[in-house]
């Protein structure tokens, strides 16, 4: 079972 | 006061239909450099980051920087009503809740102006960091969009690696499986039809086919996209906007739960 990880775990708001 | 003049406002149109269906309202950023947008999707998985640079403008006004905030489907249903060649300036007052869509025919017969009301959007920007990818390939964008398009018929998800072999997309589902190669070609007489790989080091991510099909709804915009990968960052695929900019899409990629 495969689990999508979201955007802002890479990315942090400015 | 705000009034951005794009010769090609075909561009603008086809900006609309790439990134309509992956974000619902989004604010567009008007500075000294350009006009920008960074949205996420509704489930916060995949990122879209679009710029059209001021050079790239016939006439390009913007007195201080301003944010608008639209509903994208809205825009997309105005710029609709632009034809492909005419002339599309953007004009906004100061202060204003409404933004203004200026079409003109070429031969400046017809002038049509489309007023669309604007909304306040709480949207933070995401920091996106220089990167260094572990491969990088550029092929032709139809080509691209051919591949997520077939695979998405056998299953939801593509792995995506790429090695000194090639790069390869695969797929599994209920009736079966399915692996497209891609190898490096250079021969061909139109650069806009090669494939390159620049290969670091060997990667292999997993990522939601139904984002990638998306994406590809930026195909019209240009004849090639790069797509760079990392193990443990997002996917970036990048459709570059002649002399304008770029539209980039980035997408997290799934991992065994």
């Amino acid at each position: 079972k495969q689990k999508q990880q979201p955007i802002s775990r890479f990315f942090a708001p400015k | 006061m705000l009034e951005l003049r794009l010769v090609q406002g075909n561009l603008l149109k086809k900006v609309l239909e790439a990134v309509k269906d992956l974000v619902t309202d989004a604010n567009f950023d008007c500075s000294s450099t350009g006009f920008s947008l960074q949205a996420m999707d509704s489930s916060h998985v995949a990122l879209v980051a679009l710029l059209l640079r001021s050079e790239g403008f016939e006439h390009y006004r913007c007195d201080r920087n301003v944010s608008m905030g639209m509903n994208l489907n809205n825009m997309a249903k105005m710029l609709k009503c632009a034809g492909n060649d005419d002339i599309v300036t953007i004009k906004a007052d100061d202060g204003s809740d409404t933004v203004t869509f200026m079409f003109e025919s070429p031969n400046q017969d017809k002038i049509a102006d489309f007023e669309m009301k604007l909304m306040d959007i709480d949207s933070e920007h995401l920091g996106i960091p220089e990167a260094e990818y572990h491969a990088i390939v550029r092929m032709p964008s139809s080509e691209f969009a051919r591949i997520c398009k077939d695979l998405s018929s056998i299953g939801d998800t593509v792995v995506i690696s790429v090695t000194k072999e090639g790069v390869k997309f695969s797929t599994r589902g209920d009736i079966g499986n399915a692996n497209v190669v891609c190898r490096q070609n250079t021969t061909v007489d139109k650069p806009e039809e090669s494939t390159t790989i620049e290969m670091h080091e060997p990667v292999s991510l997993t990522f939601a086919l139904r984002y990638m099909n998306s994406f590809t709804k930026a195909t019209p915009l240009s004849s090639t996209v790069t797509i760079s990968l990392s193990s443990e960052l997002p996917v970036v695929v990048e459709y570059k906007i002649a002399e304008m900019g770029y539209i980039r899409f980035y997408l997290a990629p799934k991992i065994e739960d």
